[in-house]
């Protein structure tokens, strides 16, 4: 419950009406999109229950490790309505066709293999909030001080996941398990996406805000 | 640690 009423309110991307369509025009949007999402995720996970209680450090390693988990579950979550699109804002939903002009058909296809994954499953709300938590949680940072409270936190929310599966789909009792099965291709999903915008960092031709810049130097 | 400022100010601002 308390994850549900932390959900973010959706963002707007409003790329530039007067900017002509272009890979630089596309990306600068998703970018900008990206660090402004960044700002909301980091107050959603101060309201996760017990991260606020980590040490700042072990809150800022798990939020430099699984900061791209979360956008791209955000995103997945929005396109779960849609065919073969995907809605990173609700005024920015790319086709294949505007995938291509970005340069992004590999990156949105393997976004897209996770979106088919939970329409097949039938991903509902609370499990989606549920899971993003534990992709924080369970975001394997390297430099973690207190690893036992990171533990104890992936405990709770572990444990919140599998109640709501033994109250909410009892029909099917290894719900959860497959639930957690999923973050493997999110983890793979979400390393290409930092790959993409390292090396189109590298190539210097699209803006990019500090604290996306910060993350991805985090990821670098 | 000191190169990620702005994840810092973020986390330590109460909202």
């Amino acid at each position: 419950s308390l994850l549900l009423v932390a959900e973010p309110e959706a963002i707007f991307a409003m790329p530039d009406p007067t900017v002509p369509e272009s890979d630089i025009k596309a990306l600068t949007t998703l970018c900008d999109l990206a660090d402004r999402e960044l700002v909301v995720n980091i107050g959603w996970a101060k309201h996760i229950p017990g991260f606020p209680s980590l040490s700042l450090a072990d809150q800022m390693s798990l939020l430099q490790s699984g900061w791209m988990e979360i956008l791209i579950l955000r995103v997945v979550f929005r396109s779960l309505a849609l065919e073969d699109k995907l809605v990173y804002a609700e005024d920015y939903i790319m086709d294949e066709e505007q995938s291509k002009l970005a340069g992004l058909l590999d990156l949105n296809n393997a976004i897209l293999q996770l979106v088919k994954k939970y329409k097949t499953m039938g991903l509902e709300k609370e499990e989606f909030v549920v899971l993003k938590a534990i992709a924080l949680a369970n975001s394997d940072s390297m430099h973690i001080e207190d690893s036992e409270a990171v533990q104890r936190l992936q405990d709770v929310l572990h444990g919140a996941l599998q109640d709501y599966e033994t109250t909410h789909h009892p029909e099917d009792p290894r719900r959860a398990g497959k639930m957690i099965m999923t973050l493997p291709l999110l983890r793979q999903t979400a390393a290409r996406a930092i790959q993409h915008f390292c090396s189109i960092k590298q190539d210097g031709r699209v803006p990019m805000h500090k604290l996306f810049l910060e993350l991805l130097e985090a990821k670098a | 640690k000191e190169k990620h400022k702005i994840l810092h100010q973020l986390l330590q601002n109460s909202t």
